[in-house]
């Protein structure tokens, strides 16, 4: 199971922008 | 039409809205010492596309309540108290909602505008990319 960190930088990551 | 770098001076949404700006911002913040309110920002968006159903988002609500509401952090400094006190609510009695964040990250992001927004568009950061 993914830790609280892991789940949250998950979250993070997923918000960011893609490639133009 | 505008070129990205053009649309980044527009207004924040565009520079968060584009992998370059956001990543340019991001190192500005961090020299200032103030990148959780971006990640923060970000936590959020990512937070609403979530699938109320899967306990994962439970987690993930209070992993950024105690990253960044709980304590005394930079996010924590910038929000009203009630938008706290709500949050924290919401938390303990386990009502997790979509939109649960979103008071909190108007508050973020229109420090944000006023602030760093600002002060990365006069930054050597900037200018040296532009």
């Amino acid at each position: 199971m993914d830790s609280e960190d892991d789940l949250l930088q998950k979250c993070i990551t997923s918000a960011m922008p893609k490639q133009r | 039409p505008d070129s990205p770098l053009a649309r980044w001076t527009k207004s924040l949404h565009f520079l968060l809205g584009d992998q370059d700006g956001a990543h340019l911002f991001r190192t500005f913040l961090e020299r200032e010492k103030c990148v959780d309110t971006l990640d923060f920002w970000f936590a959020c968006n990512g937070f609403r596309q979530m699938d109320l159903n899967d306990t994962k988002t439970l987690r993930v609500a209070k992993a950024i309540f105690k990253r960044y509401i709980e304590n005394n952090s930079i996010v924590a400094k910038q929000l009203k108290p009630a938008t706290k006190t709500y949050i924290r609510d919401s938390i303990k009695k386990q009502q997790i909602d979509s939109a649960m964040f979103d008071q909190a990250q108007t508050e973020i992001q229109s420090t944000m505008e006023e602030n760093a927004y600002q002060m990365f568009l006069t930054s050597d950061i900037y200018l040296e990319y532009v």
